[in-house]
């Protein structure tokens, strides 16, 4: 399964 | 930073000349949509104190904007109702339509926060219209889209650090393209404000 993207970005 | 800077210029124009002449309500209506749908783990997902606060700034100075120029008295009054045509649904529509199809995960979030990223890279289209057509774009305000197309040129250069030195930091193919998208948009603007900047004249786009 894909994974969601990593958020510690603005 | 320097989208906090572009935040702060806007509102100090706003703030001291009482007039928002030259500034797209449409931009801030589109901005407002990406942090909107962008932030909805704000409370989910603790990154940093800085990131949260960050997060609560750009929400928060963005409807205060279109609080400004919708309901001030004097603010509303300067806005280039006439001249700021675009239609919201012409960008937010395809860029929807997109984030169905091209997503890393289909989970309502993760659909959001990629409209979010795409609606991001074009939500200065407005804007960039509305200042072909002001004849006098002061100071402030071109400063102000300046910065705001700098910030993504910025991260640009911050993904790349950020793949070379990171371990842990996977490929995001969405973020990169639409980031550079975004830049390149703003390629036109930069032109012409390093260009008046250089010969230390007004800043004026070609019709």
């Amino acid at each position: 399964e894909d994974a969601a993207v990593q958020k510690d970005e603005l | 930073m320097t989208h906090l800077a572009s935040i702060c210029l806007l509102l100090l124009k706003i703030h001291t000349m009482k007039s928002c002449a030259g500034v797209s309500l449409k931009t801030q209506e589109l901005y407002a949509l990406v942090f909107v749908t962008r932030y909805l783990d704000l409370f989910s997902n603790f990154v940093s104190m800085y990131n949260t606060i960050m997060k609560i700034i750009f929400l928060s100075s963005t409807f205060g904007i279109i609080w400004y120029m919708r309901g001030h008295k004097l603010v509303r009054q300067s806005y280039d109702k006439e001249q700021d045509t675009f239609r919201h649904y012409f960008l937010v529509i395809p860029c929807m339509v997109l984030a169905l199809v091209i997503h890393s995960k289909f989970t309502l979030l993760e659909v959001l926060w990629t409209f979010s990223i795409y609606l991001e890279a074009v939500a200065i289209l407005p804007q960039l219209v509305l200042l072909q057509r002001t004849r006098n774009i002061d100071n402030l305000t071109g400063n102000y889209i300046f910065c705001l197309g700098a910030y993504r040129a910025l991260y640009l250069l911050n993904w790349i650090y950020r793949y070379f030195m990171e371990k842990n930091y996977h490929a995001q193919w969405i973020t990169w393209m639409a980031g550079m998208i975004q830049t390149a948009i703003y390629a036109d603007f930069f032109y012409y404000y390093f260009k008046s900047w250089k010969k230390n004249e007004r800043l004026k786009l070609p019709a």
